[in-house]
């Protein structure tokens, strides 16, 4: 078995949007409610139903195209299902199948349904063939049972099924675990110095700037204000070397040292900060490249590519930053992304924008400041960036604007 | 070498679920002797004989009905 990922609680709720045409309703509901039975028969899960508003688990029936998901179907036949690792939640059947129940004909709903959530619990594809976690589906059989690749691993991430556990209300506690930040912070950076630790396209589109203990908003129009990292990212530490979101899996990774730290928003995962064994330490920059839809780390003249849901071999790296990022400096103290697939490098004062053939464009490298931090040229006395701890002495001037990041604080 | 339809279908089925990378440095061209390793993981990941190349139990095979989710199987992961 391959595990992609794992809820952070075990009782979870669940809504069906919509049903498919080709069955009754009673029948149709019975099996996607066999399928939860699947799991929790084995792990100490339990699933409620919701009929309304937000649920953990949402299931729901389309066609060829979707507004609402990006992954096509295909018609009759081929791909029959989709889902979302934990902790996203949607499963997608394809409603030109012939769905049915108790038959050899067309594909079975309630085998299918388990297929998926076991994505949705985590699981990833099992190379045995008679698992349910088999790509392929293996066709209607009267008396299915979970295969034991398929009990252990939901049992390794889920624990064993047994009867204490049972009936217990209360959701896990998140343990710490990492020492707490110190309290002492470095001096509030100067945007408008230039250098950079680390550069995040983070979630709902906000591009983050780190620097030293803290942390800010870059906009179209301004900057927002300066937090220390770990009023945002409780237990990560400051002076990062990288940062990265995923929207694939939409976690966000942080490096420092020989450590990574992992969150879903601004909730450290389970187990992080975890070593980084399988490439090296002190990274320089990271980024998250859609168009293959893999995450690139860097240090020095070399990355690395990795696959978040698929064991990466990383024997074939690093690789020569030059001989696919044409025109980047090595070393890089930041990296970004854009959903189109440009990419920015930033290293000292200047960065470098690659278009989607990843070459650096015309007229690059240009200014950090004042480009990104809206710094202008200034002949006057210099205004600090906020607080009342100066900035350095740059001869330049920062805009503010109210914080887009107020939202996600409260 | 140019591909034929079957073969072009093999290929985007081994790139659309993982068995195979679309090269990021150079050509767009996949080299022979890297669809053969992608064809015959996929092989021995279906419990199909492994042989590399497209044989007609592979093409059935991969017109089967199965997930959308990317497999995980490389020489790698199932040695």
């Amino acid at each position: 078995y391959l595990l992609l990922g794992r809820w952070r609680k075990k009782h979870l709720t669940f809504r069906i949007l919509n049903l498919p045409s080709t069955l009754p309703t009673h029948t149709a509901r019975a099996a996607v409610h066999q399928a939860f039975q699947y799991w929790s028969n084995v792990a100490p899960l339990t699933f409620r139903e919701v009929q309304a508003g937000r649920a953990d688990i949402r299931l729901s029936f389309h066609g060829r195209k979707s507004l609402y998901c990006s992954k096509n179907f295909d018609g009759p036949g081929r791909v029959l299902a989709h889902a979302d690792i934990p902790e996203l939640g949607s499963v997608h059947f394809d409603e030109d199948e012939l769905w049915t129940e108790g038959t050899y004909r067309g594909v079975n709903l309630r085998i299918i349904a388990a297929h998926e959530l076991g994505h949705a619990l985590g699981l990833g594809h099992s190379r045995y063939t008679q698992a349910l976690m088999a790509p392929v589906y293996a066709g209607y059989r009267p008396y299915f049972k979970l295969h034991p690749d398929d009990v252990a691993g939901i049992q390794a991430l889920y624990g064993k099924k047994s009867p204490e556990i049972e009936g217990e209300e209360e959701e896990e506690a998140e343990l710490p675990t990492v020492p707490p930040v110190p309290t002492q912070p470095s001096p509030m950076p100067d945007p408008c110095s230039g250098d950079l630790d680390a550069m995040m396209l983070g979630p709902h589109g906000k591009t983050y700037a780190f620097k030293g203990d803290y942390v800010w908003t870059v906009t179209e129009s301004g900057l927002g204000p300066l937090f220390r990292v770990s009023a945002l990212w409780e237990g990560l530490p400051g002076n990062l070397d990288a940062a990265v979101y995923s929207p694939r899996t939409q976690q966000i990774y942080f490096f420092k040292g020989d450590k990574v730290w992992c969150y879903m928003n601004f909730r450290m995962n389970r187990g992080y900060p975890k070593k980084l064994n399988r490439v090296g330490p002190s990274l320089d920059a990271a980024l998250y490249w859609p168009l293959n839809q893999k995450v690139f780390l860097f240090k020095g003249s070399g990355y690395w590519q990795w696959d978040e849901l698929a064991p990466t071999d990383f024997s074939r790296y690093p690789k020569p930053i030059k001989g696919l990022f044409t025109g980047v400096p090595d070393q890089p103290s930041a990296a970004m992304s854009w959903r189109d697939g440009r990419v920015d490098f930033f290293k000292g004062k200047h960065y470098w924008r690659l278009n989607r053939q990843l070459q650096v464009e015309k007229g690059y490298p240009r200014d950090i400041a004042q480009n990104w931090m809206h710094c202008r040229s200034q002949t006057s006395d210099h205004t600090p960036a906020s607080g009342d701890t100066p900035a350095s002495a740059t001869g330049t001037t920062v805009d503010t604007i109210s914080s887009p990041m107020d939202t996600t604080l409260n | 070498p140019a591909l034929g339809p079957a073969e072009k279908e093999a290929v985007d089925y081994l790139l659309q679920y993982g068995y195979l990378e679309k090269p990021l440095e150079g050509s767009d061209f996949f080299r022979p002797e890297d669809i053969m390793e992608a064809l015959s993981t996929f092989q021995e990941a279906s419990e199909l004989p492994v042989s590399g190349q497209l044989d007609g139990a592979t093409r059935v095979r991969m017109r089967q009905p199965r997930c959308g989710l990317e497999d995980p199987f490389n020489q790698k992961t199932l040695k």
